[in-house]
C-alpha cells in the first residue's frame, strides 16, 4: 500500500 | 510569453506526449479492441447488489490505481519535480520535523497533485465508448447502472456526461497529453512559495498545447473550449469529495481500515494521514 510521498520519491513506479 | 522559443515549445510538447504514453495505464488500441466486452446483465446486477461500502472500496482502489499512473506522468514532466516537490519536501519538511512527521503532514505536497483525479477524468475519455455510454472498469465496459450501489447517481451521471462530451472533441493522444499537463498545473498550491514559477510553467504548457492544436489543424476556439473544461473538472472533483465525506460519516471504519492510503491522502485533508515510514 503506497503513500504519495513514496510515489514521489521513488525513482520509477508506474509505467506501461 | 515572447521569451519562449518555438524549439522550447516543441521540446516541452514532446516531453509531455512521451510521458503520457509511458504512463497511460492502457493503450488506446487495447481499450478500443475491448469495447464490445460490455458487462452482461447478470454481472451488472451483481455489482448493483454489492453492499454500498464494498462498491465504494472497489472504486477507491480503481481510482487509486489510475492516480498512481498520473503521479508518474507528473514526475516526468520537465520542471514539475523541480517546482517544489522534492526540493520543498526535503528542504522544508525533513530537517525540521523528521521524516515520520513529514509523511503525516501530507498537506505539504498533496496540493501539487490535488488535480490528479481531474487528469484521471481527462484520461477516461480514452476508455470511454460514447456509442454505448460505457467506460472501461474492472475488466469490461460498464454503463452508469453498474455504479448504482455507490448511492451517488448524480455524480456518476455527471462523470459520464463529461466523458461523452470530451469524447466528442476527438482529441488525439498528444492533445490529451498536453491538456492533462495543463490541468495538473492548474492545481491550487496555496502554500507554495514559488507561485510565479508554477504560473510560468503553466503558461508554457498552455503555449505548447496551442502549438500542438495548430500543428494538428484543429479549429479555432478549441483551446478555449478545453480551458473551460477545467472548471467542470474541478466541480466534478469537488462533488466527489462531498460524496466521500458523506460516505465517510456513515462508514468511518471502512474508510479508515480499508481505503488505500494514497486515496485518503489526496481526498481527505482532514483524514488521519498515512502511517509514518520507519
Amino acid at each position: 500500500k503506497v503513500t504519495l510521498l513514496q510515489l514521489l520519491l521513488d525513482h520509477k513506479n508506474n509505467e506501461r | 510569453s515572447p521569451t519562449v522559443s518555438m524549439a522550447e515549445l516543441e521540446h516541452l510538447a514532446q516531453n509531455i506526449s512521451k510521458s503520457h504514453m509511458e504512463t497511460c495505464q492502457y493503450l488506446r488500441e487495447e481499450l478500443q479492441q475491448m469495447t464490445w466486452q460490455a458487462f452482461l446483465q447478470e454481472e451488472v446486477e451483481s455489482y448493483q447488489s454489492k453492499p454500498r461500502e464494498v462498491m465504494w472500496q472497489l472504486c477507491a482502489i480503481k481510482i487509486t490505481e489510475a492516480i498512481q499512473y498520473v503521479v508518474e506522468f507528473a514526475k516526468r514532466i520537465d520542471g514539475f519535480m523541480e517546482l517544489s516537490l522534492r526540493g520543498d519536501v526535503t528542504q522544508r519538511g525533513a530537517p525540521r520535523f523528521g521524516w515520520g512527521s513529514l509523511v503525516c503532514s501530507g498537506a505539504l505536497y498533496q496540493d501539487d497533485l490535488s488535480s490528479s483525479l481531474e487528469v484521471v477524468f481527462v484520461r477516461m475519455c480514452r476508455a470511454f465508448d460514447p456509442q454505448n455510454n460505457t467506460v472501461y472498469f474492472d475488466g469490461k465496459y460498464a454503463g452508469p447502472d453498474v455504479f448504482k450501489s455507490l448511492g451517488c447517481d448524480d455524480l456518476i451521471s455527471s462523470v459520464f456526461d463529461f466523458g461523452k462530451n470530451l469524447c466528442s472533441m476527438h482529441l488525439s493522444e498528444d492533445e490529451i497529453a498536453l491538456f492533462s499537463a495543463f490541468v495538473l498545473m492548474s492545481a491550487d498550491r496555496s502554500w507554495l512559495q514559488e507561485k510565479l514559477k508554477v504560473e510560468k510553467l503553466q503558461q508554457k504548457i498552455q503555449l505548447a498545447l496551442q502549438h500542438v492544436l495548430q500543428k494538428n489543424h484543429r479549429e479555432d476556439g478549441i483551446l478555449t473550449k478545453l480551458i473551460c473544461k477545467v472548471s467542470t473538472l474541478r466541480a466534478l472533483c469537488n462533488r466527489h469529495t462531498e460524496k466521500l465525506s458523506a460516505f465517510r460519516s456513515l462508514y468511518p471504519d471502512i474508510v479508515r481500515a480499508h481505503f488505500p492510503p494514497l486515496y485518503k491522502e489526496l481526498f481527505g485533508s482532514d483524514f488521519e494521514q498515512a502511517m509514518p515510514i520507519e
